[in-house]
């Protein structure tokens, strides 16, 4: 059975990016089969990959507005678990043209549909917007996973971030769940930081991985080699927590 | 003279928020009067000011699209001068009305015109896109600042928004400059980050401003006591390097 996972929220920087790329990467080791859609039309996925953002190969625009089959988009990386849809520029001209078209949230899901059949998980990288990318996204997901920085500003857009999950699921998806709350950059000698965990748990409960991302230098210098942190520098406890991140998702998959 | 200036950068998460607030409260201690605008509808800049994003008084919204006058709009901060006009959550709503209008790029212009008078600096904190409010700032700005962290998706963005500020300065503003190029929550023990430094001001030398912001938790922690970090603790090395980077700006504005 297909899941399809939407990476979302609106704060720009918590590490949306970075966890659909390394959780996309240790599923693929785990041999699941996995799809990463980039979303984002700053294309940040699509490069911590090595893929070019300005190539002349159709990429997730021609697969949403252009109708382009998905094996025409899906580019192997380095794993033959692992398929990367790319982004461009250009996507970020679907926002716009998406706005007067009817059933304007749906279209991803659409698009989607069928694709479950190829692939154990779907992954969707989303820009930091409330736009209409990300809502195609959260109507085409059967989950949604928050990367969540426990800073100030970050805990500020949760009640907003959990308030769109509803209207989703009021009207366009309601089989959306909240799959998790994941603590990313974690430095744990900051008691800021300490203290905000601590709430986010006392709230949020169960919603929230056990897993925790620590900061680690690895994870941020990986892209710029094109690869996820796992191929980069595989003893990390950046890799380790991304690895312990995807068993704990393949555990509650088992448990459903 | 007035200056108006934005912060932009489309990445997410690169010390936007933080700049502008802790800039307009440094530039308000070097007595001069600042007006600070929140085009976010995250609201981050203005709960940074302890101002709460729910409330029932007027807002930018109504001062965009509503035409309230400013007086009406702006809230006095601790200071007297330094005043603040909050966003609020229907500011998300803007984009969209805004999309069908005539010379719906210049309404923040417009709408601003007059204001120099009663203030030396208009700082416009933008959300991490590159939508209509964020054009709207741009086409309303004498010149942009760019904060920047010094991570490889970071970097990535940069040609992008270089493109789009020669693309306005084509159209719709022709005197728009590059201010200068903030490096953000530095770490100086990470080689990859030194790295990255050192290639900005390879590449962009007399643009990047030689004030740095270091990674500091007083930076991080100030927002959640409502407060720009030199009123939270004006002895961290978070407070001392923003207050380099307002004198920077004013012995820059002094020689032009
Ligand atoms: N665990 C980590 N340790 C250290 N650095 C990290 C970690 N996770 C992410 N980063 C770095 O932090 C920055 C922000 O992360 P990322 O770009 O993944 O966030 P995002 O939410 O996708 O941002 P955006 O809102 O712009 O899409 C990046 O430079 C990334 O490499
Ligand atoms: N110099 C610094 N030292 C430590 N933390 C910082 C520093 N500057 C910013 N931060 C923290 O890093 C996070 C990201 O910064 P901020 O929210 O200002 O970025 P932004 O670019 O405005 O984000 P967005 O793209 O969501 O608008 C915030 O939690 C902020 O408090
Ligand atoms: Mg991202
Ligand atoms: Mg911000």
């Amino acid at each position: 059975m297909s899941r399809t996972i939407a990476i979302v929220n609106q704060k720009g920087g918590v590490g949306k990016t970075a966890t659909a790329v390394n959780l996309a990467a240790t599923l693929a080791a785990c041999e699941q089969r996995v799809l990463l859609l980039d979303c984002d039309p700053q294309g940040n996925a699509s490069t911590g990959f090595g893929l070019r953002k300005n190539s002349p190969q159709p990429s997730l625009y021609q697969f949403l507005i252009g109708h382009n089959p998905l094996e025409q988009v899906v580019r192997q990386i380095i794993s033959p678990w692992l398929h990367v849809v790319p982004s461009s520029p250009d996507l970020s001209g679907a926002e716009i043209e998406l706005v007067n078209t009817s059933a304007r949230e749906s279209w991803l899901r659409k698009r989607l549909q069928g694709a479950g059949s190829s692939y154990d998980y779907i992954l969707l990288d989303c820009p930091p917007s409330l736009g209409l990318l990300t809502v195609n996204a959260k109507v085409a997901a059967d989950s949604v996973l928050v990367p969540l920085q426990c800073e100030f500003y970050a805990m500020e857009g949760m009640s907003q971030l959990l308030r769109t999950l509803e209207l989703v699921r009021r009207g366009l998806n309601p089989a959306l769940q909240l799959g998790g709350i994941l603590l990313t950059m974690f430095d744990a000698t900051a008691p800021g930081q300490v203290q905000i965990a601590r709430e986010v748990r006392q709230h949020l409960g169960l919603k929230v991985f056990d897993t925790v991302i620590p900061r680690h230098t690895a994870v941020s210098e990986a892209p710029s080699f094109g690869k996820p942190v796992i191929w980069y520098d595989l003893q990390s406890t950046g890799s380790r927590a991304y690895m312990q991140l995807a068993q704990e998702i393949l555990r509650k998959k088992e448990a459903n």
